[in-house]
């Protein structure tokens, strides 16, 4: 299965709905200078994908996610973001041959999750992508900075590094 | 369980000690049980010497040593247990050139197998790409995704004309 | 003795602002006492935007933007309390090419008050040595120190014929 | 005060008596590829000044920075660093004009420090560097990978950053 497209619209630094289309296979680098929104990118996947913890996406509380503004547009009230994938090898826990991931949040904190348009819980979220690597914290990701912490300096901190991947 | 366990660290360890070896064009490293008896409680070292160097605790490996290590074991990981797509951030920042291009070269290997998606400030990482994102603020703290020539990137990586985008 | 501590703490605040505007080329930051009627046990908090950009927490700031913030802050230390020598070790690492001249401007400048010992990997930063070590292990495993030109890096900042020095 | 003058000899892995001058003033690089002792370097100026932790030193004790050998030379008994400064601007707490520090550390552990030849304790090296943020942990040295700490992430952290600069 591979990544097909993911739309961002509100998330972070991402005021307009945004389109990143993904090629099958390959490689797809992502470039531009410091603080133009690269890492904000790839917390947008982890963020759909269920990553709950706003410390993980640098932030203090999840809301901090929603656009919140700048000295010439207002801050918005909501944050969506779309991942599709491509399901023809049933990687996926789902009959479904194409899969949608939607999630927004609401200023109000308030947040919900969609796949293929039907309403799912976050639990369902976590399921679906279960033994990919893809969920909140899964190996697929390696955030900036972190790469030293694969070395984690003490033996039994690895093993949590290691166990979360197998 | 417990074997399905053991037997995915038994793999990961291989291919880390192989990858290494490619990384680093030589040299060796291992990952074992602190305690073999108890594999599910025990923890995990990591012994690894660079070509032509003692072995020595991982503590004293440069910066980009500790990367390269780093990128062995995690790609060790995607071997025995692939993903569909990984997300590196930034994780060649340490590297110097030679470096920098025989991890791309391995990851260009990997992506036979997976998908993966990079963000880098290295010319020589972008050079592999076979798809370039640019994402920039012409409106300042404003994001926009801007798809990118190889030829747009001055020599030193950067979007050499944004106004033309 | 509270006193120069607080004096000293004023002094770093008022480099710190002026000091990160240059860095950035505008934007606004500040440091301040979380309690200031109690200077001697009070955490310090920082505020900082980048021009264009609203206050938000430091930590959604961009890798690029906590070490240019965090050299402002490391910089208005030395301008309050100039040290005779300073050593930095691979700082602009995580800096593109236009944040990278704006240190290295700023860092010419604070060389007419100390002596400044740096270690990088970035041929920009390079340019602006007036004395260039390169060090290397032409034995493995055995370093060596070689005095370096700058015509003898290549585009990428390395020792582009190593055999020769 | 400046720095002059920098001689390593068995410390990590300058196993050749290693020597670098400094100029008065100026920025000098220190260049070259991974690995090849560039932070070596700047630990040696550390470890002569007083640098008692190893951890600090990347190093588990502290006869762990004695040059430990390779495939082609033995390990060494003896680790040695010496700096020389210029002390004309009175700036160290002391009368001469030039001052010379060295450190020597053998296998067995023990350690002594000259300073312009006469042995001296940690504590008389400790006082000289007073007030000039070179002693071991002071703000003029800023090592790989340490920047960010710099913006540590609560309040009271940052204030112990702050005091020892101050
Ligand atoms: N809720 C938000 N609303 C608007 N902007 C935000 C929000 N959260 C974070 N930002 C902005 O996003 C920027 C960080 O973007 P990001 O981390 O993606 O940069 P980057 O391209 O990865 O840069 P670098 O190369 O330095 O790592 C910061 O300037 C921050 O102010
Ligand atoms: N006691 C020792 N004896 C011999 N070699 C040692 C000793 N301690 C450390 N080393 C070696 O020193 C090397 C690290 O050097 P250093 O950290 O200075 O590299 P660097 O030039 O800063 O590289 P980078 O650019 O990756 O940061 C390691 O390969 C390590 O094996
Ligand atoms: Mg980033
Ligand atoms: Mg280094």
């Amino acid at each position: 299965m591979h990544l097909k497209r993911l739309i961002v619209h509100g998330f972070k630094s991402f005021a307009d709905r945004t389109v990143f289309d993904f090629e099958r296979g390959g490689l797809t680098c992502v470039v531009g200078p410091n603080g133009c929104g690269k890492s904000n990118v790839f917390e947008a996947i982890r963020w759909v994908l269920g990553e709950q913890r706003p410390t993980s996406l640098r932030s203090r509380e999840l809301t901090d996610v929603i656009f919140n503004g700048t000295v010439r547009r207002p801050p918005m009230g909501l944050c969506q973001g779309t991942i599709v994938f491509d399901n023809e090898s049933g990687t996926l826990q789902t009959d479904a041959t194409e899969v949608e991931v939607t999630r927004r949040v609401f200023r109000s904190g308030e947040t919900d999750y969609l796949v293929n348009g039907s309403p799912v819980r976050l639990k369902d979220i976590r399921d679906l992508f279960a033994g990919t690597g893809l969920g909140a914290g899964g190996y697929a990701f390696m955030e900036q900075g972190r790469i030293d912490q694969v070395l984690a300096s003490n033996a039994v901190e690895r093993r949590r590094v290691f166990e979360e991947a197998a | 369980s417990t074997q399905m366990f053991v037997d995915t660290f038994e793999a990961v360890s291989e291919h880390f000690s192989s990858i290494f070896r490619r990384l680093f064009g030589g040299g060796k490293a291992e990952i074992f049980f602190e305690d073999p008896a108890c594999p599910l409680e025990s923890g995990i070292e990591i012994k690894a010497r660079p070509p032509g160097k003692e072995f020595r605790s991982i503590t004293l490996l440069s910066g980009g040593e500790r990367t390269m290590t780093a990128v062995a074991l995690l790609f060790a990981i995607f071997r025995a247990h692939p993903a569909p797509c990984a997300f590196l951030d930034e994780v060649d920042a340490a590297l110097d050139e030679d470096n920098t291009e025989r991890f791309c070269l391995m990851l260009e290997d990997f992506t036979a197998e997976s998908q993966f998606v990079v963000v880098t400030h290295s010319k020589r990482t972008m050079e592999k790409a076979t798809l370039l994102y640019g994402v920039t603020m012409p409106e300042r703290g404003v994001s926009r995704r801007v798809a990118v020539q190889l030829e747009q990137l001055n020599a030193e990586g950067q979007i050499a004309d944004l106004a033309s985008l």
